[in-house]
């Protein structure tokens, strides 16, 4: 499968609501993705990483339309949740490489990280799939990363 | 837009790459990337949460065949590399929920999460996207995710 990356997509009215510390075990991601689904609120990005001595950070990204609701969620039905920091973050924006063939390069990655690199953008989240690299990263430098990411991939021609 | 499930994919022989405690500044996500990009590797799922204390970890996943020359690219090319911890596991599964609109429908994945919960089967990882929600699991709960799945999204009529 030949990567072509076909677009730059990006956001800039995400929020970042982050549970760091919630325990490693089976209901957990359910316990707090129930009650913001029940209000039929949209989440974008959900990741989580592998947990460290039983315990792991689910986080997930929001539009920025939506915070006070969830976060009236966080603080009613999730305040009995174990957990040891929640972050609520409006400073997020996101970029995506958008094509076909993505995940089996990883080239395609690397020269989006080095390319951000070399530009000194900070990358806070990761998450890939076939068709897409989103990236989650500080919202005062998503216009410079669309324009880094068009140059990189040359789509600017 | 509507939410549609069309499927429950999965892997089995996948291996996780995970360096645990990588400092959380530009440029470190491309130099773990470039050298294993660089033979040609296919990297499928790349998570990295945000940062604590200044420090992250930056997980992927390969196909088990490739365990052998990533691990030594571990130990070579990265092992300048400032890290916590590097953990490298083979008995990991992949079950995807795939179908259009997930990303709008909180509600799919909390349903898949729930299902899971119930079935006592435990999430190590999530990354998500429109079109898909991807679950890396333990290898031995592969075939009961996928039933409960096929169960809870209605796929086994
Ligand atoms: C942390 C959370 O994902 C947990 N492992 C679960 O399965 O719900
Ligand atoms: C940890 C890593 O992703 C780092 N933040 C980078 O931008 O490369």
């Amino acid at each position: 499968e030949k990567a072509v990356v076909s677009g730059i997509a990006f956001q800039k009215d995400q929020t970042k609501i982050s549970f760091q510390g919630v325990k490693d075990s089976p209901g957990i991601a359910s316990s707090i993705l129930g009650p913001i689904a029940a209000e039929g609120i949209e989440v974008d990005v959900i990741i989580q990483n592998i947990s460290n001595e039983g315990r792991t950070d689910f986080t997930f990204t929001i539009s920025s339309i939506d915070r006070d609701v969830v976060e009236k969620i966080c603080n009613t039905q999730l305040q009995d949740l174990d957990f040891n920091n929640l972050i609520i973050d409006n400073n997020v924006g996101k970029v995506s490489i958008v094509g076909v063939g993505m995940r089996s390069h990883a080239g395609i990655a690397s020269r989006a990280f080095q390319a951000l690199a070399n530009n000194n953008i900070n990358i806070s989240m990761i998450s890939t799939s076939e068709i897409k690299i989103t990236l989650v990263i500080n919202i005062d430098d998503v216009n410079n990363a669309v324009k880094v990411l068009h140059h990189e991939f040359e789509l600017d021609k």
